[in-house]
């Protein structure tokens, strides 16, 4: 299972 | 956040903004490709959809929201309200040519099968060449406003910012997004040429930029 990082980029 | 990355987003909003005022203001569109616009709202709207399923930043949600309403606004300037004055001839690039591969691309190589990873992912790379309907009407055409140049420098520095971004990311907090540097890079490389032709030609002389 991948845990997905939050995308803080525009 | 650091110095790169909001640079680079003010150069990304300072060209839309100058996009839009430059319709609005001079009740025209010509010169611009629709297509393009359509196609950053798309990327936008596919991207942004993180807006219902997670916070970041105050600043996060607002610039997402303004961009969104902008990329729309800009649309509705060229197609509704100045649509008289779109040159629908000279933008005449097969978006279809790159829908398609981006679509299949973000399918095949993403970070997890699901709709928003895929929409996100789709979102990165339609965005890498979203541009290219505006940079192929300017080679038709053969010239650009000085104003239309400006806009394509500050969406060039955007690009180029967040580059030297990722690099200071990388560094500094061990960040790699592989599928958003190697799109960067790749949309990085298409505003070459026009750089190119910024400096040598919209700055040293005045007015439209045209091609040799």
């Amino acid at each position: 299972q991948i845990i997905l990082k939050k995308k803080d980029e525009l | 956040m650091n110095i790169f990355r909001l640079l680079g987003d003010m150069c990304h909003l300072v060209a839309i903004i100058i996009l839009f005022l430059k319709i609005w203001r001079s009740k025209s569109c010509a010169g611009i490709s629709g297509k393009s616009q359509v196609l950053f709202a798309l990327v936008f709207t596919t991207r942004y959809l993180d807006l219902f399923t997670s916070f970041i930043s105050v600043y996060n949600t607002v610039m997402k929201v303004v961009f969104l309403v902008l990329a729309y606004a800009t649309v509705y300037l060229i197609y509704l309200r100045f649509r008289s004055t779109y040159n629908s001839e000279s933008d005449s690039f097969r978006v279809e040519f790159l829908l398609v591969p981006v679509a299949g691309l973000s399918f095949l190589e993403n970070y997890a099968f699901a709709p928003l990873e895929i929409l996100w992912t789709f979102s990165i790379y339609l965005e890498s060449v979203a541009i290219l309907p505006q940079l192929f009407m300017i080679t038709k055409t053969g010239e650009a406003e000085s104003i239309t140049t400006h806009y394509l420098f500050f969406l060039g520095l955007y690009r180029a910012l967040y580059l030297a971004n990722w690099v200071w990311r990388y560094h500094t907090e061990g960040f790699f997004d592989q599928i958003a540097v190697v799109s960067g890079v790749v949309q990085t490389i298409f505003y070459c040429d026009f750089f190119y032709l910024y400096f040598t030609k919209v700055l040293r002389g005045s007015g439209k930029m045209t091609l040799p």
